[in-house]
């Protein structure tokens, strides 16, 4: 199944970095080698599983000052690894304009240690800038996560088109791995009516899998800990775990 | 009390669209001559507000094609009127690097219409690239929506950190307006604690107004209207009138 996975939509706040994290640690759970790429400035996925983000990290690999192998850090949870991300990856916005192929420099560095791992998940940022780029160059399917909420609904069709363009451009094989949609609250009429018609939209690239509103997932990343970890009876550790079988499943 | 106000935050999806409409609303509800300038390529505030993003947008005006005042439309709520944003607003982003004063665009565009204006609310999309460099370079207070949860607090030391950077560079007049806690949910520990914590940290530089979560401020935009006008006797309209007068208050 080795596979690299993008996690991405330009809308903020969808719950790409919690998906990042706990699709993660609930594919490690399922014994899979997973490594986990911080691509975003902020850093939430490097602070979400407890990890400092001091050099080397993602910006020392990109501008080639590291190979990837003395960036990767230990989670702290069985067989998921990461990339951390610090405040200075902002400077890839502006230092590899005009760069020749720069697109492709995450993926030549992530080439390099594929043999040891099943699957690399890369987290973005909420634009589509070259840290994006970067990520969607490297990757074979992308991940969309999608609240149940209106704003959401808008922001598909520009995110649809971007892919079309990178696999028209720079990465031919780039696939939509499938929409999933997040934090549905099933008390709300507004959950119902946007799952509905992302489903009319989307079909079958939508998920089975829903992931509810659940303060438990907002809650685990001040422990540093995936959901997993931090409350493994809670509807999101649940919702999680069944994603990641739907998508071994998808997979095959 | 003529001022230009950027709503920003680089953390994705913590409710500046929702503050900028309907911060905007309650302004023009007080009889505040209002125009929102929508800066985001998603154009969340143009659709929110239920108009088309077509032509002569944002994008036309910064790149010199039209005066400002061509493109600035109704909104259908009395006293508030907007710029609208389209998808090739993101042309900006690449358009402008290495252009000369690119930054101050957006300042001078709006000083030709200012003085039919009592307030200018600026929707910043989710980074700190150039759309936002020219918002802030326009503004003279900060507004900064935060969620009460955990990645919240990470953004808010790069945030500050770069309102620092802008004031000593192309804008000494910005300042911090304030910090508004938003989807407050009163039922989970976590939203107190934030809010305690963002409390402690930034004292009187925190509004008292907080924005609970409350479903009905999801709903409005996909009605195209403003929380006030989509349903008036709702939590999230009282809060952002609450919002409208502490602001005319701190900045008598
Ligand atoms: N299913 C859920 N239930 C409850 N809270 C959630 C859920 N998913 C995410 N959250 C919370 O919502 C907020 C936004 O999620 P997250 O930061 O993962 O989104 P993002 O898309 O990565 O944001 P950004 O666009 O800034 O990168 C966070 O505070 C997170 O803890
Ligand atoms: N107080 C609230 N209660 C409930 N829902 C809210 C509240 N404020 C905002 N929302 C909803 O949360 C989502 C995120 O809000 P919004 O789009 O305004 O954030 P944003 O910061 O502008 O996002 P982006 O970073 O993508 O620009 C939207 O679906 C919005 O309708
Ligand atoms: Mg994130
Ligand atoms: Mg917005």
């Amino acid at each position: 199944m080795r596979t690299v996975l993008a996690i991405t939509n330009q809308k903020g706040g969808v719950g790409k970095t919690t998906t990042a994290i706990n699709l993660g640690a609930a594919l490690a759970a399922l014994e899979k080698r997973v490594l986990l790429v911080d691509c975003d400035p902020q850093g939430n996925a490097t602070r979400g599983l407890g990890v400092e983000p001091a050099p080397p990290h993602l910006y020392h690999v990109l501008s080639g000052q590291v190979p990837i192998a003395e960036a990767i850090r230990e989670s702290g949870f069985p067989n998921l690894r990461l990339v951390p991300a610090g405040r200075d990856l902002v400077g890839v916005e502006v230092e590899f304009v005009g760069l020749d192929g720069w697109q492709y420099r995450l993926r030549k560095a992530l080439a390099s240690v594929d043999a040891e791992l099943d699957v690399i998940l890369l987290d973005c940022p909420p634009s589509l800038g070259h840290l994006t780029v970067l990520a969607l160059a490297a990757a074979e399917r992308v991940v969309v996560p999608m609240q149940c909420e209106y704003f959401a609904l808008e922001g598909i069709s520009a995110l649809v088109e971007t892919l079309g363009r990178v696999r028209g451009g720079f990465n031919p094989r780039l696939a939509l791995g499938g929409i999933l949609l997040t934090m549905h609250d099933e008390r709300t009429n507004l959950s119902r009516e946007v799952s509905d018609e992302v489903r009319r939209h989307f079909g079958s690239r939508v998920f089975e899998t829903v992931v509810p509103r659940n303060v438990r997932l907002a809650e685990a990343p001040s422990h540093g800990q995936p959901i997993l970890q931090y409350d493994i009876k809670s509807r999101g550790a649940e919702a999680y775990l069944a994603l990641a079988r739907e998508l071994l499943g998808r997979a095959a």
